[in-house]
């Protein structure tokens, strides 16, 4: 049974459902409605996105709702992730040094 | 090499810790594995040594050669740390806070319960990681992030388009290895996506502690299956190194 042709996926109702539990269970709340819209939004579009996850997965794993549910990727990554290795070693460049001529 | 291995059955692995707003999983995942290796190596439980071992963070955070640890960092950086403050303090003197701020370093202040001789970086590491593992105890690699921000439980074999396997930008600590059953499942799936048809055959996967807390994914650990490089997991692999104190009387050079 696939999502694709069975299951629309949750409705604006069952959306905001989904969603007041989620702040229920991680205990969240936004300080003005706009905010609370904003967030939304921005959860409407990271199960949008497990569900993509989910597709496209090789594994057994299962994606959903989960803590971060309410962050966008830049927050996430902003809040959760660290430096980006190859970049900080300069492993990305080319090794060798023009000033030799040489690599 | 056995088939599955789980360090945390030897009760070598420190509980999952929490991040919180502190860019930190380098410290964590670094302190996880000396922990984890001093367990190995001397015979004892992190739980047996909870009051004097529980190695953390915060001075490797505090102590990081850029100072400011909390804005990310390399598990390389903190086994350099390690090294050149000779050894951790225990997590009871020098505690963890979480608040995403770094103090000034007070590693000399405090006595050193724990250090290590070196590290290294494994290569061929799907291969020499399980030997690693199995031998010497657990190994900190460096993992792409995005797709744990949605994970729940499983074993993620992602494809490079979900899961960059270059862009490695998260520091985890793998703690074993194993392979599923070949009908383990997506069955009863609460807030998670319908029930595709999954893989019959076993799968042989990672087991890697995170350090977002017990909430996430499975108890605070993920899986990630083993032979793909699934989300980069094989480019940055650093394990320290820690050895029983060598007995024998150093020779020197005879004048």
């Amino acid at each position: 049974g696939s999502l694709r042709g069975q299951d629309p996926g949750p409705q604006p109702l069952e959306l905001k459902e989904v969603f007041r539990l989620f702040q229920m269970q991680y205990n969240r709340s936004y300080p003005n409605p706009a905010e609370h819209a904003r967030r939304l939004d921005i959860f409407a579009q990271n199960l949008a996105n497990a569900q993509r996850l989910q597709e496209e997965d090789l594994g057994t794993a299962e994606f959903g709702v989960t803590q971060f549910s309410d962050l966008t990727e830049e927050e996430f990554v902003q809040l959760y992730g660290n430096r980006v290795a190859g970049e900080a070693l300069g492993v990305s460049r080319k090794v060798g040094s023009e000033e030799w001529g040489h690599s | 090499v056995p088939s599955t291995c789980d360090w945390r059955k030897a009760g070598a692995i420190s509980p999952v810790r929490n991040q919180q707003h502190c860019n930190c999983c380098w410290a964590i995942a670094a302190a996880g594995n000396i922990e984890a290796l001093w367990a190995i190596k001397f015979g004892r439980s992190v739980e047996a040594w909870a009051h004097t071992l529980s190695l953390l963070a915060p001075e490797l955070i505090d102590c990081d050669r850029c100072g400011n640890g909390c804005k990310g960092g390399f598990v390389w950086d903190a086994f350099l740390t390690v090294l050149n403050n000779s050894g951790l303090a225990s997590e009871k003197d020098y505690p963890f806070d979480g608040s995403g701020k770094t103090h000034r370093c007070l590693a000399e202040k405090h006595k050193k319960v724990a250090w290590i001789q070196d590290f290294i970086t494994l290569q061929a590491f799907e291969q020499s990681a399980g030997r690693m593992g199995t031998r010497a105890g657990t190994v900190a690699p460096d993992s792409a992030s995005l797709p744990l921000q949605h994970y729940q439980k499983g074993v993620i074999q992602a494809t490079p388009t979900t899961c960059d396997p270059v862009q490695v930008n998260h520091c985890v600590l793998l703690v074993g290895f194993g392979k599923t059953k070949s009908v383990e499942g997506r069955q009863g799936k609460a807030a998670s996506f319908g029930s595709y048809s999954r893989p019959r055959h076993s799968m042989a996967y990672w087991t890697l502690q995170n350090s977002w807390g017990t909430h996430w994914g499975e108890k605070g650990y993920f899986r990630l299956h083993r032979g793909s490089n699934t989300c980069g997991i094989t480019r940055f692999p650093v394990t320290a190194r820690v050895d029983k104190p060598n007995k024998r009387q150093q020779v020197s050079c005879p004048p």
